[in-house]
């Protein structure tokens, strides 16, 4: 057995179903997903509730393709569903694949949902994978075993992490703690802001470089310069008087690039963007802007949180919250497979307020807080964040 | 070397999605892939399915490919960290 990275904090766990699949009836998935928890239950003193209405520990769902996490389902066959390890906000949760035909006590035909929903809980509670083949958490589907028992590497695994009972106790519990984790709802906004004018307080809305200038965008203000270290010498512009069209609503921009190989001016502000050629509306453009959906992104998008051109491929990346998706290569439309989770661009926090590429270098800035990008070891940099005074020689 | 152009880009696919080419790899795509990274891989994917650990794409593998299993990562790189395996 493999052990997570996580682990609960407590013994007595909630789980809520969300939503049912049509292939079963709903009293026979509350039973199998009982059944399911009772394997692990029967082995430790860890407890399972079902709550109807509130956030629980592990939150259960059937979703098809996109469903807003990080890790979009793949339509019939391949990949089953998922879990996230223990932790807060999506931490514990389980998702089925609804594109699979779900049934119970199935031999050959369909997926058997207790079997795949008994693995996943293993995720849910702290085991990762197992390479051996008779384990519950051998990550390919072995179908349907009548009268399942849970084999010993996966007993010893929980075991280690919850101490256990039943026929193979070998590891004592650890000390509890009634500190539960944080169940707040999950939001895929960052919190509204007011409208600071000075840049060396941070909570930028965007940065760009464009042509070979720095440009700072915050609220309808905007700051430029070739050297950031003097761009706060002059008074800012204002949005409006210098990027001519764009419509008196837009009160900030969310997001601003320029393409690499067409040179025009993309901003984003809510679920619509701009193009810009120079500091006017791109031809044809419409002065309310497109939707983001236009590029593929889904439509519960509410805002892109950054963009920018990665100097490691040259391709260009959005980001909105803990999500990110990146542009086919020679068009403006985003890659099957995305969205993918922020967690690949590690030590990067989410929600970022904005990325830029400058001096071949990828930044993420959140707050007064500056992240420089590692991009060969996909981490941050050592040694960074560093705060954003330094950078406009504040 | 570079890894020829004849690989299987579902391969690729499937390497990265389960955790056998890091995050860096998989996003940075194919060009960043040496050969005997790709062949270490395979043996990870090869050794965690129970299978010959013969370093290339075989008929077994790419079978193993194609089988219903877990969207979860498999426990191979290095990255995840703070995993112990016992």
């Amino acid at each position: 057995y493999v052990l997570a990275p996580s682990k609960w904090d407590h013994t007595d766990l909630t789980y809520r179903i969300e939503n049912y699949t049509p292939d079963l009836p709903w009293h026979e998935v509350r039973r199998v997903i009982a059944d399911a928890f009772k394997v692990w239950s029967d082995v430790t003193d860890l407890t399972f509730t079902e709550v109807m209405n509130t956030k629980a520990d592990i939150m259960i769902k059937f979703a098809s393709k996109y469903h807003k996490d990080g890790y979009p389902f793949d339509g019939k066959g391949l990949i089953l569903a998922h879990a996230f390890f223990p932790g807060k906000d999506k931490g514990g949760d389980t998702h089925f694949d609804e594109d699979e035909k779900w049934t119970i006590n199935s031999n050959g035909e369909g997926v058997d949902l207790f079997m795949v929903a008994a693995h996943e809980f293993g995720h849910a509670l702290g085991l990762s994978h197992s390479n051996e083949p008779k384990a519950l958490m051998y990550p390919w589907y072995q179908g349907y075993i009548p009268d399942f028992q849970l084999p010993y590497d996966d007993t010893l695994g929980i075991q280690v992490i919850y101490g256990g009972k039943g026929p193979y106790v070998t590891f004592r519990p650890p000390a509890r703690t009634t500190r539960r984790p944080n169940t707040g709802g999950y939001s895929t906004l960052a919190p509204p802001r007011k409208a600071p004018i000075d840049p060396c307080k941070g909570n930028f809305d965007a940065i760009a470089v464009i042509r070979s200038e720095v440009f700072i965008f915050i609220g309808k203000y905007f700051w430029r310069s070739r050297e950031p270290k003097t761009i706060l010498s002059s008074e800012p512009s204002t949005i409006h008087d210098f990027w001519y069209g764009l419509p008196d609503n837009v009160e900030s921009i969310d997001a601003a690039f320029e393409h690499p190989t067409n040179r025009r001016i993309y901003f984003f502000s809510g679920n619509r963007y701009w193009i810009y050629d120079g500091n006017s509306l791109s031809n044809g453009h419409p002065r309310s802007g497109k939707p983001i959906t236009d590029f593929g992104i889904p439509q519960d998008i509410e805002k892109i949180d950054a963009v920018f051109v990665w100097g490691f491929n040259k391709r260009i990346y959005l980001i909105s919250n803990d999500m990110y998706w990146k542009f086919k290569e020679s068009d403006e439309y985003i890659e099957p497979d995305y969205p993918r989770d922020m967690s690949i661009w590690k030590n990067v926090p989410i929600p970022v307020d904005t990325a830029f590429k400058f001096q071949d270098n990828t930044y993420f800035l959140k707050g007064k807080e500056m992240y420089k990008f590692y991009d060969m070891k996909m981490r941050v940099a050592l040694n960074w964040p560093k705060s954003i005074e330094d950078f406009l020689g504040c | 070397l570079p890894v020829s152009d004849n690989l299987e880009a579902d391969a690729l696919k499937f390497l990265g999605r389960f955790g056998y080419i890091s995050s860096a790899q998989a996003e940075q795509g194919a060009q960043s892939l040496m050969s005997v990274d790709l062949s270490e891989a395979i043996k990870k994917l090869q050794r965690m399915g129970g299978i010959t650990q013969t370093g290339v794409l075989d008929i077994r593998t790419r079978e193993l490919m194609q089988k219903p299993r877990c969207g979860v990562k498999d426990p191979v790189g290095e990255e995840e960290g703070g995993r112990k395996k016992r």
